[in-house]
């Protein structure tokens, strides 16, 4: 059982592997892993292991080989579609955000429930009516709906998903949302990060 | 050494027990914990076990006496003072999120270098000429940096916010950034959220 927190750590690898391949590096330790990420080279030996024995002991890992296999435990060739709900500050700084698309995820419909925006382009999408969502998503085969509108209309929202197929929620607004078991969903709180960045920040060196 | 996931953990475990407060929980077991977290009962007894013996066998960890063990850790009496740079739509965004002040951390000043930008208000603050940071800052005692701008900006708003005193910078654009060893540098990637959150979809039920 690998858990939230080593899926985490392996999608930062994948991502150090990356820019270590455009420095043209062929190895890898699990020492040089673990410092660009903030974490033991033990650490990074047993995340590996989950997934089989990579590496050989002394040279460390062969990059491209390592490259591939995390590629395909973190499914990089598959292309998913998401839709977007609330297209304010928030959504349209993630609208914008290349990455996305990059690592394999791509916004393909977005919607609003004000009257202003709705009909407006944004990142090279039409802005479309929250009351249209279930006639218009039911044809597109979403998997992940991403939630970025006001607290008091959370549940709604993530419960109309839910009824045209989304099975994962990534949920940004800060309120309590509940969802069948077979659904899989996930809060963010970049308020997380705060506390992480000053928990070292007092505490360096002795850590 | 409790590493970077741990204290994501310690963060996550805090909220879970701001929320349990208010059901009037008086107990919580580190099964109850792990469930709510995504993690297991050994991980939480472990995580906890870094800064001491907390909870008894068979009866679980007291709450408020959890709650205080953990605000300890995380430091949650200390107010912080962050200086945000780059007002755009992710900064809009962060400035208007309320948990940030909820959990101790406070932007208290605001920079960018659009001309039709500065001087406007946003968040209760008046937004700042990016070229004035350094006469600003150096009188305000402020540890944290966060940085909302694109990503060929990135690393001169970072090296003039050291320069100023800042000691840990939040970045969100996708760009390496190098600090000094003395510098806490976190940056923040919401793909990596995606990657997780797929993880878990197709490979429910096996893990
Ligand atoms: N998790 C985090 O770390 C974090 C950080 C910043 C903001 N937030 C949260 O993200 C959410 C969005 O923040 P923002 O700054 O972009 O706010 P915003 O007001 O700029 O955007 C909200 C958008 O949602 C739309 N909307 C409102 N009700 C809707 C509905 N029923 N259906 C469809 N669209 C609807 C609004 O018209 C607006 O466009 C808020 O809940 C905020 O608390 C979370
Ligand atoms: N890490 C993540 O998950 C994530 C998600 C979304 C966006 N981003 C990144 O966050 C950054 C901001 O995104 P956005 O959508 O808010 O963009 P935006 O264009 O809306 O905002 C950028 C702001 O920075 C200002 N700016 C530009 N150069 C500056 C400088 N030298 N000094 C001060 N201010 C300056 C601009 O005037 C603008 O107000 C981008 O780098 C983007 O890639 C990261």
């Amino acid at each position: 059982q690998i858990g939230p927190s080593g899926v985490t750590r392996i999608a930062l690898y994948y991502r150090v592997l990356s820019s270590l391949t455009e420095e043209g590096v062929r190895y890898v330790s699990s020492e040089e892993l673990g410092e660009r990420t903030g974490n033991n080279a033990a650490q990074v030996r047993k995340d590996l292991s989950y997934f089989g024995n990579f590496g050989k002991p002394g040279v460390g890992y062969d990059l491209t080989d390592l490259q591939d296999k995390l590629s395909q435990i973190l499914r990089k060739e598959d292309s998913r579609k998401m839709a977007l709900v609330g297209v304010g500050n928030l959504g349209s700084a993630l609208l914008s955000y290349d990455r996305f698309k990059e690592e394999g995820f791509q916004i393909t419909a977005i919607f609003d429930n004000d009257r202003r925006k709705i009909g407006c382009q944004r990142g090279g999408l039409v802005i479309q009516d929250v009351t249209e969502l279930k006639p218009i998503l039911s044809k597109d085969g979403i998997s992940i709906g991403i939630v970025t509108v006001p607290s008091a209309a959370t549940q709604k929202v993530v419960d109309e998903l839910i009824e045209v197929g989304v099975r994962a929620i990534l949920n940004f607004a800060p309120s309590r949302v509940t969802v069948p078991d077979f659904i899989i969903l996930q809060n963010v709180d970049l308020s997380i990060e705060l506390d992480r960045l000053s928990f070292f920040l007092e505490n360096k060196g002795s850590i």
